[in-house]
């Protein structure tokens, strides 16, 4: 298993678009 | 459809009728009907059968009667329409703050549990489903931020009995002898929490959310440490966003900000809002055999413009035992790549960062750099493919400060074997 660790989405808006299945990553969102 | 073509019909005035003579006894009911139907009957025939009623009477009733179902009928699509206003996804959030500063390496929200609402700090998760707090009586609490929430002191506190379907929905319910749900959960670092299982009110700024299944925790043990509790966000039955998703259109996301003390809250954000428009977007991946995880594709990595050859899309295949996948997780701090992803990672950007002057390992970091002394420095560029999606990290994303002396390390890491 590999895993993608909160140190390297910081500064990332990340969105769980459940009702579409997917992941998306948005930079410079906070 | 021909009778529709004409410009006329015929039209049979007729006055107001009487009601009929009802059938009184149950045979003489039963008996112009087969076994498959049921007699239908007009409510006046019903009620006014034989009653010295005048037709003109009966039918100012009828009216009268018409109007108040008017009346209710209207009034109960003005009532659905409201509650569907009070009901609809409406959007929500909260803070978002780095537990560093509270010696935590992962991130929290503040939320308020039960009624009156007590805001407490709560680890973001999504890599665990079970939302829950530690509560008092404390049998084994670990030290908070926040005083500890007493169940005794929320009117919305309700306690899950062990026949509820909710209490069956855990992986290992348990059951006192009080016939009250009991509910464990064990963390992948040897944490634990057990307690009572219940449901509570959870208030997100202005925002309540009602009846989410909570685990009252009165032995809490572990690595754990400031934030009261945790907020599942996980994929599986339990957490939050299966709970609740229906008040939110299942969307949610969260920024995750600076680990310094000093930056400014992000914020978790539920509802379509919480969708920037300016991400790119990679398929969520399904483990049949594991529902908590959400895993995504990753198909490379690139180091200073160039894909790592040594980091293919076979190494991080979700394969049909449930085993492998790559899986993103709010609660882990460091990403962990396979071992063979990791070296190849690893020595490209060893390669790319030739000029750095080297500095000893750290903890699981095996690729640090002395940049004490410098403002600026040029490091290659790292970026994660994903299906559909390239994400370059900012370069604070992959060097990070482990001391105060200027040493940085190279921020990934192997998984271990065994």
């Amino acid at each position: 298993l590999s895993i993608i660790g909160n140190i390297q989405q910081q500064g990332f808006r990340v969105s769980f678009d459940l009702a579409s299945n997917r992941v998306g990553f948005a930079p410079r969102g906070c | 459809a021909s009778a529709a073509a004409l410009p006329f019909q015929t039209f049979s005035p007729t006055s107001l009728p009487r009601p009929l003579a009802f059938p009184e006894s149950e045979e003489a009911l039963q008996e112009d009907y087969s076994p498959a139907s049921l007699g239908l009957f007009h409510v006046d025939d019903v009620y006014y059968s034989g009653a010295d009623a005048s037709p003109e009477l009966l039918f100012q009733f009828r009216l009268r009667r018409d109007a108040i179902r008017v009346r209710d009928l209207s009034a109960a699509v003005v009532e659905a329409a409201a509650r569907n206003v009070s009901g609809r996804a409406r959007d929500f959030s909260s803070s978002v703050t780095s537990g560093l500063s509270q010696g935590s390496g992962e991130y929290f929200t503040r939320i308020g549990i039960g009624t009156p609402p007590r805001y407490v700090y709560m680890v973001l998760d999504t890599g665990s489903d079970v939302v829950w707090i530690q509560c008092s009586p404390c049998t084994k609490c670990y030290s908070q931020t926040d005083p500890v929430f007493d169940p005794r002191a929320s009117t919305s506190f309700l306690g899950v009995s062990c026949a509820s379907p909710l209490c069956r929905r855990l992986d290992s319910p348990g059951c006192n002898n009080r016939q009250k749900c009991l509910y464990q959960v064990s963390y992948g670092d040897g944490s634990f929490t057990v307690g009572e299982f219940s449901t509570e009110t959870l208030t997100f700024r202005r925002t309540r959310v009602d009846n989410i299944a909570l685990g009252c925790g009165h032995d809490n043990e572990g690595l754990f440490v400031g934030a009261a509790g945790l907020l599942g966000l996980g994929r599986g039955k339990l957490s939050f966003p299966t709970q609740a998703g229906p008040r939110f259109g299942r969307k949610f996301s969260y920024c995750l900000v600076d680990r310094s003390a000093t930056a400014m809250p992000s914020s978790v954000m539920f509802g379509d809002s919480a969708v920037s428009r300016n991400s790119v977007f990679t398929p969520l991946l399904t483990n049949p055999k594991l529902d908590t995880f959400y895993y995504i594709g990753l198909t490379g990595i690139s180091v200073g413009g160039s894909r790592v050859p040594g980091v293919t899309p076979s190494l991080f295949k979700l394969d049909s035992s449930g085993a492998g996948g790559v899986i993103i997780d709010s609660g882990t701090s460091v990403t962990r790549l396979t071992r063979p992803a990791y070296v190849a990672l690893r020595d490209a950007f060893r390669i790319g960062a030739y000029h750095l002057n080297r500095a000893p390992d750290f903890s699981l970091f095996d690729t640090c750099y002395d940049l004490s002394g410098k403002t600026e420095v040029k490091v290659p560029t790292v970026v994660l493919h994903f299906e559909g999606a390239d994400v370059s990290l900012p370069a604070s994303n992959y060097l990070i400060p482990v001391d105060t002396s200027g040493r940085f390390c190279f921020a990934f890491a192997g998984t271990m074997s065994g």
